[in-house]
């Protein structure tokens, strides 16, 4: 699968764009934490989308945000 | 049954409706 670019994002509609990126970043979130996955993802998608795209290409920035999430989301649940 | 619905879920290969209400 080729690396999502910028230029293929600014192709596609608003909402196709959020689409395209989650449908990359799950994999990655799933792999860290399968349960809370789709949530996660959901939450990392009201990010803006170059950040979403630096995310993608840097496993660090995206493993910080991932936990961040995770910690937002259990103090939500609780 | 519970009434949490934030965050909104992706679900793979299902289009993203999360931010529709904008």
């Amino acid at each position: 699968q080729e690396p999502l670019t910028s230029s293929m994002l600014a192709a596609a509609p608003p909402q196709e764009q959020k689409q395209l990126l989650g449908e990359r970043l799950y994999p990655l979130i799933h792999s860290m934490h399968s349960a809370l996955a789709g949530k996660i993802t959901g939450m990392l998608l009201e990010i803006d989308n170059s950040e979403l795209l630096h995310m993608l290409e840097s496993p660090e920035s995206l493993h910080a945000k991932v936990e961040e999430a995770v910690a937002v989301l259990q103090a939500h649940q609780a | 049954g519970s009434s949490i619905s934030w965050p909104p879920e992706f679900h793979p290969g299902v289009p993203w409706k999360g931010l529709q209400n904008i």
